[in-house]
């Protein structure tokens, strides 16, 4: 099963 | 001083109904350029990115800027008040506690007011800006819509396989498995029915449903969508407003 990821993985938090 | 007219009401609602529900709190940044938010759902999966430029309002003014934070749900019971094709205004002074929205209907001469409370919001906010991306697909968003709720029966994912020249939308679950396969081409007459895949790499790429089928509720607002895809990074879709854009970012799935 594929696994969800974050979106947090990808971008930076200003 | 805000002070935002939109010739129809029905603008806004079906701009707030494209996202109220997968984000629920949202800081609106007006400007001289517009009104622009930025909001992430609870899972940290997807986000929605607006722009509402001010070509889009019959009367924009904006004297310094503001930051509206509104719970979208409280937002669109007042906004349900308002008939589609009423006047709205939005008008908050510069350090809002609260946005009046003005409802007129000219012919009827009858005017509604109503407020709606403000609050603090504390969001992160991401740098979603520079991304490269490897296909860019521009289709009619109402076909998109519908691969979207056909597929989602079978899976909770949705693999989009993209090549020169097919787009590839693939669902394998429990009970079985369906593909639509969408191939590029021109409408002459109906240019808003054709389908555009520019392509540097193909890509193969897995999506959650469950977010996909949030995502086609803008699909009212513009009769084609844009989706920017690339391997292992977030999703882009993108439905274009006359001035402006509501755009969602969907993180993929990747296989263990």
């Amino acid at each position: 099963t594929p696994i969800q990821n974050d979106l947090t993985e990808f971008y930076t938090i200003i | 001083m805000l002070e935002a007219k939109f010739e129809e009401a029905s603008l806004f609602k079906k701009v707030i109904d494209s996202f109220k529900d997968c984000v629920q709190l949202v800081n609106f940044n007006c400007s001289e350029h517009g009104i622009a938010a930025q909001a992430v759902d609870d899972s940290r999966v997807l986000l929605v990115s607006l722009s509402i430029g001010t070509e889009s309002f019959q009367d924009f003014r904006c004297d310094r800027n503001v930051t509206l934070g509104a719970d979208l749900s409280s937002l669109s019971k007042i906004l349900r008040c308002g008939n589609n094709n009423d006047n709205l205004t939005l008008i908050a002074d510069d350090t809002p506690d609260s946005l009046l929205l003005l409802f007129e209907d000219t012919k009827k001469d009858r005017i509604s007011e109503y407020s709606l409370k403000l609050m603090d919001i504390d969001a992160d906010f991401l740098d979603i800006e520079g991304m490269q991306y490897d296909t860019t697909i521009t289709m009619p968003s109402a076909e998109f819509a519908k691969v979207v709720r056909d597929l989602n029966q079978l899976s909770d994912s949705l693999n989009i396989l993209v090549t020169k020249d097919t787009v590839k939308f693939v669902a394998e679950g429990d009970i079985g498995s369906g593909s639509v396969i969408v191939k590029p081409h021109t409408d002459m007459d109906k240019p808003d029915d054709s389908v555009k895949v520019e392509l540097d790499k193909p890509v193969d790429l897995t999506f959650g449903s469950k977010y996909l089928l949030d995502i086609i509720k803008g699909a009212g607002l513009s009769n084609q969508i844009t989706i920017k895809l690339s391997s292992e990074t977030p999703a882009l879709f993108e439905f274009g407003l006359q001035s402006g854009y509501l755009q969602f970012f969907l993180a993929p799935k990747f296989n263990e």
